[in-house]
């Protein structure tokens, strides 16, 4: 057995379905998962109640292919279901494929009850076992009359849990473990904030940080907060802001969410569920004023706006970010890859939900969230350093102010 | 079947190393990193084969580094989505330390 690095810290679990597949009666399946957690709970202190309509540590639905969790299902066959280990938010739970045909033991389709037992392994901390005979080994055993659990897996999880001996008192405790970080263990996320909003003040320079965009166009570094935009170049900065609907016109007035600049020299902006491509301060001919959906793009439905996009100058591939999943654009920048989307830990130490991200002058990546920037060094695929450093030194803030004489390193 | 043609065969070779690399960043022998960069990247062709060895291990298959038979069909099965290989950033407790 192989045990994950978190464990839920109470052994009073809690549980919602909060749909079900058609290929069962509702009933069936609450009776299904509510047997698949007594595997668990009658070798160990733990217990697992359903609840209807509060909040609850284990969530279980039914989905296909895309399903706002970064791991999209893949269609009937190979992938079935998974679980995130115990964690805050995602946090144990637990997805199934609906486009597989769910059975209860029948041989004329997948046996819910033991998928459903061995993914509550994983919510409760166990990683797949080599053992063939294990109920956590990967790969689909078909269903089992009268199944006990294997020996293997009754080591793994008293390993985590202890026996159903150990069962501690009825206390409060702390709801779960975080992994002090956040790889892609399906073991949680890092917690989603929403971005600030920046009514245009006086006071509200980019030097605070909280950019909504940034790019390299021309050789010139042009950097968004609100409706407006700085720009600076070699020779230092433009004079003053512009607003950026009177630059691009056509363009939301109240700011935008990303930009790039693309291999053909035009600049894709985004906003919101839209984008806009313009040819220097125009947009492209017969391009919709009212923008195109990005799910033309190929992200999905749900995907509300991009946070960041940004060409990685390793494989001169432009990548959207939104939250903790990203894409890859195809080379001719017109469709996502095959795979994708996948989890932002990837890019190790990057901060999730980022503000923005840009291909520096210098060939170097660089991500901004809030007052503060990351450097990425390509080749370790992790930030240069774990912490960010001033936004003010990336932009040439001096004091607060951003400085026109300073030119950028 | 026998291939209708050297091309075919290199084709269908391809195609099969490509489902590959897929299946082992996936499931976790090649690391999230070296899967984004990409083979000419940060994956050699001796990790390659390692990960096709662990892959195999795991398995209990022979461990011939090769997108074999047995391979191809262990890949068809119906399996969990979770990683069988936990990626050492993940696992703090998997990992070497200085003595």
């Amino acid at each position: 057995y192989v045990t994950a690095n978190s464990k839920w810290e109470k052994n009073d679990l809690t549980y919602r379905i909060e749909n079900t597949t058609p290929d069962l009666s509702p009933g069936r399946v609450r009776r299904i998962l509510s047997d698949a957690f007594k595997v668990w709970s009658v070798v160990t202190p733990l217990t697992f109640t359903e609840v209807m309509h509060s909040d609850a540590d284990i969530l279980i639905q039914f989905s296909e292919g895309y399903h706002d969790d970064g791991y999209p299902f893949d269609g009937k066959g190979s992938v079935l279901a998974h679980a995130f280990f115990p964690g805050n938010s995602k946090g144990g739970d637990t997805h199934f494929d609906d486009a597989e045909t769910w059975t209860f033991n029948s041989t004329d389709g997948v046996d819910l009850f033991m998928v459903a037992a061995h993914e509550f392994g994983h919510a409760l901390g166990l990683a797949h076992s080599s053992n063939t005979e294990a109920l956590m080994y990967p790969w689909y055993q078909g269903y089992t009359d009268n199944f006990r659990l294997p020996y293997d897996d009754v080591q793994g999880i008293q390993t985590l849990y202890g026996s159903p001996s150990n069962r501690l008192p009825n206390t409060p405790r702390p709801p779960i473990v975080v992994p002090d970080n956040r790889d892609r263990d399906r073991g949680g996320e890092a917690p989603i904030t929403p971005r600030p909003t920046h009514p245009p003040t006086k006071d509200d320079t980019p030097c605070t940080g909280n950019i909504d965009a940034i790019t390299v166009i021309r050789k010139e570094i042009f950097f968004f907060k609100g409706s407006k935009f700085w720009r600076r170049g070699p020779n230092g900065l433009a004079a003053k802001p512009t607003e950026i609907s009177k630059f691009w016109y056509n363009l939301p007035s109240d700011g935008i969410d990303a930009l790039y600049e693309r291999s053909d020299g035009k600049i894709t902006f985004f906003k919101g569920d839209r984008f806009w491509v313009f040819s220097s301060n125009h947009m492209v001919t017969n391009f919709p004023v009212e923008g195109r959906r990005i799910t033309e793009l190929g992200v999905g439905k749900n995907v509300k706006k991009i946070d960041a996009v940004f060409t990685w100058p390793y494989n001169k591939r432009t990548y959207l970010v939104t939250g903790d999943m990203y894409w890859k654009l195809n080379a001719k920048e017109d469709f996502i890859e095959y795979d994708y989307p996948r989890d932002m830990s990837i890019w190790k130490n990057v901060p999730v939900p980022l503000d923005s991200a840009f291909k520096y002058w210098d060939g170097k990546t660089y991500f901004l969230k809030g007052d503060q920037y990351w450097e990425f060094y390509d080749n370790k695929m992790r930030t240069r350093k774990k912490d960010g450093r001033p936004i003010g030194r990336l932009l040439g803030c001096h004091n607060g102010e951003l400085k026109s004489d300073m030119t950028l390193r | 079947a026998p291939a209708a043609s050297y091309q075919d065969a290199t084709d269908w070779y391809r195609q099969r190393e490509q489902q590959m690399v897929t299946y082992l960043g996936e499931f976790g022998y090649i690391h999230d990193a070296s899967r984004e960069a990409g083979p000419a990247g940060l994956t050699s062709k001796e990790a390659y084969t390692a990960a096709i060895k662990r892959l195999q291990r795991f398995a209990h298959l022979p461990e011939t580094g090769v997108v074999d038979r047995r391979t191809l069909e262990l890949m068809e099965r119906p399996r969990c989505g979770n990683k069988d290989e936990l990626d050492e950033t993940q696992d703090s407790s998997r990992r070497r330390h200085k003595r």
